[in-house]
């Protein structure tokens, strides 16, 4: 089964 | 003050249309560099990236950094308001709760205005940093738009893999299976036509196709759509704005339990 990432996972606020 | 004045009204148009389905409300920034966006959809799963450059402008004036923070689908609304031939003006004073849209017709004999109010939105900025993708892959976009619109009919996840055989997009549902493969065609009459794979490792990601169907809502901006995958990353699409920018949709990857 898949679960979905999130944006977040990946980039971090600025 | 803030005055842009658009040409190409239809553009800003086609923009809203690709978006406003994704994104409920969003700050749209001005700066010398030009008019942009970055959002994400509610689930935080998407994200899109706006940039419609200043020189793409006739007129662009702005006078002071601003944001503006607008409802999408009113701002759509509004611009639907707007000839596909019209010139729009984004019209802003400094501290002011509205944003003026005026549409000037191409022989001038219609003008109109519409006045929005503009919202507090808070919303976190992400930095999105330069990256080196495994694959790339350049295709018609329609032929995108079609691939993921037929791929839903069978599933709701598609897997991208990217091999020296050619792209391969491929879904399961309940009635069956999917598979389509698209290898490098870069020897077409018209450039616009090819498909052109680079690829610097073999890579394979899965994705839900009701957001890679909602960005397929940008294909009218540009005919080539342009696709980023690494293991590591969200896949970015990218639809190039003629002469002006980009409008850039990155989508998390759906991953093994």
């Amino acid at each position: 089964h898949c679960l979905q990432s999130r944006i977040s996972d990946y980039f971090s606020r600025d | 003050m803030l005055e842009l004045r658009l040409l190409q009204g239809s553009l800003l148009k086609k923009v809203l249309e690709s978006i406003k389905d994704l994104v409920t409300e969003a700050n749209f920034d001005c700066s010398a560099t030009g008019f942009s966006l970055q959002a994400m959809d509610s689930s935080h799963v998407a994200l899109v990236a706006l940039l419609l450059r200043s020189e793409g402008f006739e007129h662009f004036r702005c006078d002071r950094n601003i944001s503006m923070g607008m409802k999408l689908v009113n701002m759509a609304m509004m611009l639907k308001c707007a000839g596909n031939d019209d010139i729009i003006t984004i019209k802003a004073d400094d501290g002011g709760d509205t944003v003026t849209f005026m549409f000037e017709s191409p022989n001038q004999d219609k003008i109109a205005d519409f006045e929005m109010k503009l919202m507090n939105i808070d919303s976190e900025h992400l930095g999105i940093p330069e990256a080196e993708y495994q694959a790339i892959v350049r295709m018609p976009s329609s032929e995108f738009a079609r691939i993921c619109k037929d791929l839903s009919t069978i599933g709701d996840t598609v897997i991208i893999s990217v091999t020296k055989e050619g792209v391969k997009f491929s879904t399961k549902g309940d009635i069956g299976t999917a598979n389509i493969v698209c290898r490098q065609n870069a020897t077409v009459d018209k450039p616009e036509d090819a498909i052109i794979i680079e690829m610097k490792e073999p890579v394979s990601l899965t994705f839900a196709l009701r957001y890679m169907n909602s960005f397929t809502k940008a294909t009218p901006l540009a005919n080539i759509v342009t696709i980023s995958l690494s293991s590591e990353l969200p896949v970015v699409v990218e639809y190039k704005i003629a002469e002006m920018g980009y409008i850039r949709f990155y989508l998390a990857p759906k991953i093994e339990e």
